[in-house]
């Protein structure tokens, strides 16, 4: 699975997902990454994708659950993406990449790795697969 | 105005004992595609446009699960699935079950742009792929043989893989009734419920 999510200079939040699935899995089954609010969701407030054990992460509405704790908790992004990797995932395995309309990133995961890249307009990047 | 901010990936689950090159082909690949989006970003790109081209490449290369470099189904197929969404309006657009469409992510934006529905899946996706005109290629085109390797494995093992796992075989008993299938590594009834 691959994804991007993205703020641009005004503030507008975008969020794409791509995959091929589980490896060995059944025809014709629908995983996370094309379900709104599941494996990707974009809104005023953020954008965010999702990667992992799709089954977990569409009970979990994992990529909406960002957006709500942060309007309704009224958390920073990073806290919103750690609370959701911390209680909504149950035994399940993920990890997302979010971006907030206050030129925000923040990542989190709780398997073992995740390939991610971010970068903001004054300078930061980083680039990594480990913790 | 804010500053713009830019994030990508590539899947979770990454094998601890993934090569060094290999890791640093796909740090290579992460560093490239944000570079694209930092591009854009600075010409004013909107965000929208910016995460469709930004999957686009991460698509287009075989190194992740996604467009050429899918996961293989068990019957050694690719069917890819995006969506995207913009969050201006939360518009959005999903697509499932795609067999030829080279980009994905693409088809995706199109059902959002140019369909009165969100999603659209399987022989109806590939209908409005060819509407729309988007580039296709046989399903030979995404299949790797890395991926034939991995899908030989995942047999034996009996499993389903979201990513490098091959769980031992021997077969737990759960909710009373013995389940050969595994999905990561986990008696397939853990997601019965679903």
């Amino acid at each position: 699975t691959v994804g991007c999510a993205v703020v641009d200079s005004e503030g507008r939040c975008a969020a794409a997902t791509s995959t091929g699935g589980l490896m060995n899995k059944m025809s014709g089954r629908i995983g996370d990454s094309p379900l709104i609010g599941a494996g990707t969701y974009a809104c005023e407030v953020c954008g965010v994708s999702c990667t992992g054990e799709g089954e977990a992460i569409i009970r979990a509405t994992l990529a909406r659950e960002v957006a709500a704790v942060m309007e309704y908790k009224g958390l920073g992004l990073q806290d919103a993406v750690d609370y959701v990797i911390k209680h909504r995932l149950d035994e399940g395995q993920a990890g997302l990449i979010a971006v907030s309309n206050k030129g925000e990133v923040a990542y989190g995961f709780n398997c073992n790795g995740m390939f991610r890249g971010c970068a903001t307009q004054d300078g930061f990047m980083e680039v990594g697969i480990w913790e | 105005m804010v500053g713009w901010a830019i994030a990508v990936h590539g899947g979770a689950g990454v094998d601890p004992n993934l090569p060094p090159q290999r890791q640093e082909q796909a740090k290579q690949l992460l560093t490239h595609c944000l570079n694209i989006g930092i591009t854009a970003l600075r010409s004013n790109v909107s965000a929208v446009d910016v995460v469709e081209l930004v999957v686009r490449e991460l698509e287009t290369n075989p190194l992740f699960n996604s467009g050429r470099g899918s996961a293989l189904t068990a019957k050694g197929t690719v069917e890819m699935e995006a969506s995207i969404m913009d969050g201006t309006k939360r518009r959005c657009g999903a697509v499932s079950g795609l067999t030829t469409v080279k980009n994905p992510v693409s088809l995706a934006r199109l059902v959002m742009d140019k369909s009165p529905h969100s999603y659209l899946a399987f022989s109806g996706a590939e209908e409005f792929a060819r509407q729309q005109g988007v580039e296709v290629e046989e399903n030979e085109y995404f299949i790797t043989p890395d991926n034939v390797g991995m899908l030989k494995l995942a047999k034996e093992a009996n499993t389903i893989l979201f990513d490098y796992r091959i769980p031992t075989t021997g077969y737990e008993k759960c909710a009373g009734a013995e389940s050969p299938l595994q999905m990561n590594g986990l008696p397939i009834s853990v997601y019965a419920p679903e």
